[in-house]
């Protein structure tokens, strides 16, 4: 399985609709401090069904829609969405069949997540059995967070366990 | 189960040998159980010898050191578990040159597992991507994309 | 005391204020009072508006943006309350070209009041130092000093 | 103050006496991962008088003594001085006159930690009094660790509030 594309409208700094078409191999992300490259790390934990506001760095959920700058107003829903498509590893259960998937989670000012799986609303279970049977669920050792890396090798050894048991 | 745990241990254990000494070459490390007899509860340490230096407490090493050896770690489960898709951001912050060259010879092995997303500031491991997408704010405080050129 | 904290914190919110916008021009930062009726007891908040965007938590800022703004609070104090010498071991790790140049103009004006010494990896960073002093490893494991040429 | 001078001699990485000669305004230390930048702003720490053995990154305190390379055995003991100058500012107390000042801290294996001041032995609470006269002792915001920036924005309130009354 392989990520084909990003979709990211009024989540965090991404206001407008903006979309990230990724080629296989390894892809740079650049640019300067504060321009919004770990928010795009963010939105893709965010629709993998990240639920640990902490983690996104904000205090709670609804901080992850856009809320304004200096000269323009905050937006009233955040969305994600983001397109895999199958390569020689298959999707599982209900996708076996599909040759892609797109997840979307999108969230509105005092409201709850939505969640769709090629455009059917589903839960957030749904989302996370989806990414599980992927091999990319759970597996936090793939996505490694800004700054964290030299605490790995100083964790605890009941931490560390757990880092080694997603492996499993 | 003990009998899972124990496999995953031994498997990412035989990686993390192997992983660490390519970016450590001459060095050792290993990963240990803190109660053998106990393989639901036990924690996992970790033994790390620096090229030329010797094994000491981990708290002692350098930032870049420590940095270099937990990648080394995250490696290796990777080479052991593959993923379809594996998202850095910026774990090559307190590396030198000489590290970094070592760590990106590391990630052109795992993409052949992976596809790889890589946050970087630094211009080597620029170098490296097979494509790069930068991120600014011509309007303060919107992020949006654009295509990026190499000099 | 009540009146010293006060007084202390009056001076380096004043100072603060004005170190904040010369590492982020067109920005605005203070410090705040969590308990303004409890001057033994009350802790002290950040507020930070980077250029162009809103005030938010500070937890949602950018890692180059949260070490540049600690970095304006480390100098805002010592400008309010200078020292002899002052030792920064890697701060600029985080931080682009651009702020690493905001970051070393701001370095040349405080060293009027204090010396500075700067662990770096950064040639930008190294540029402006008046003296360089080289570590190394000729021996592994063991330190030494040598002398460095910047090219 | 000024400070003039470090020797380092069986601390950290420093099996061999290293002096490092500092001159005034801005000095650039460098090298590359795990060379003994740091262990540099450890030996200075730890001749003014630290304590705190996780601030030196070890386990005990012993742990700052030269533990030997692959091919070369420990060392018994560590000592480092640091030499000062007085300039427009002058020392306090019983060093007003001197125009430098040597503080000295050596540790042996199972031993304690000795200090001496201009070569006379003292004890450590001489030596954080001599720091504290001159503005240096307890300004932690004076002596910034690798990795500890970014920290110190997302501070509690308490602990900001204590590292803002050092400069009282
Ligand atoms: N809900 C939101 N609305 C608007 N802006 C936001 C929101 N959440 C975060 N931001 C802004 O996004 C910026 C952080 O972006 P990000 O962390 O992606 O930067 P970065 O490119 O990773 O930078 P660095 O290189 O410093 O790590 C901050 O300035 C923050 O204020
Ligand atoms: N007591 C000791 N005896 C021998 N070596 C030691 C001792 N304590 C620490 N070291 C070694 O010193 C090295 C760390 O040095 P230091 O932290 O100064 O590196 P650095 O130059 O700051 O590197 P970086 O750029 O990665 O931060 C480690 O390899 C560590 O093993
Ligand atoms: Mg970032
Ligand atoms: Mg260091």
């Amino acid at each position: 399985m392989r990520l084909r594309k990003l979709e990211i409208t009024g989540f965090k700094s991404f206001r407008e609709k903006v979309v990230v078409d990724f080629s296989p191999g390894i892809s740079g992300i650049v640019g300067p401090n504060g321009c919004g490259k770990s928010n795009i790390a963010d939105a893709i934990r965010w629709v993998m069904g990240e639920q640990r506001v902490r983690t996104l760095r904000g205090k709670r959920m609804e901080d992850v829609i856009f809320n304004g700058s200096e000269e323009v107003a905050p937006v009233g829903m955040a969305e994600v969405s983001m397109m895999l498509a199958a390569d020689e590893q298959k999707f599982q259960g209900n996708y076996a069949e599909c040759s892609e998937v797109m997840i979307t989670r999108r969230l509105f000012r005092e409201g709850e997540s939505e969640y769709t799986i090629n455009k059917i609303p589903c839960r957030l279970l749904d989302v996370r059995e989806f990414f599980m049977g992927t091999g990319v669920g759970a597996r936090t050792y793939s996505l490694v967070e800004q700054n964290s890396v030299a605490a790995l090798v100083e964790a605890k050894p009941e931490e560390r366990r757990q880092f080694i048991e997603e492996a499993a | 189960s003990r009998k899972r745990f124990s496999e995953t241990f031994e498997g990412v254990n035989r990686c993390f040998r192997e992983v660490f000494t390519r970016l450590f070459p001459g060095g050792r490390a290993e990963l240990l159980l803190t109660d053998e007899s106990d393989l639901l509860e036990t924690g996992v340490d970790i033994d790390i010898r620096i090229p030329g230096k010797r094994a000491q407490n981990v708290t002692l090493l350098s930032g870049g050191e420590k940095s270099l050896s937990a990648i080394a770690l995250i490696f290796s489960i990777l080479l052991y578990r593959p993923v379809p898709f594996l998202l850095l951001d910026e774990v090559d912050a307190s590396l030198d040159d000489t590290n970094i060259s070592l760590f990106n010879r590391l990630v052109k092995e795992t993409v052949s597992h992976s596809q790889i997303l890589m946050i970087t500031h630094n211009k080597l491991t620029m170098e490296i991507a097979d494509s790069l997408y930068g991120v600014t704010m011509p309007k303060q405080g919107i992020s949006t994309l654009v295509s990026v050129n190499l000099n």
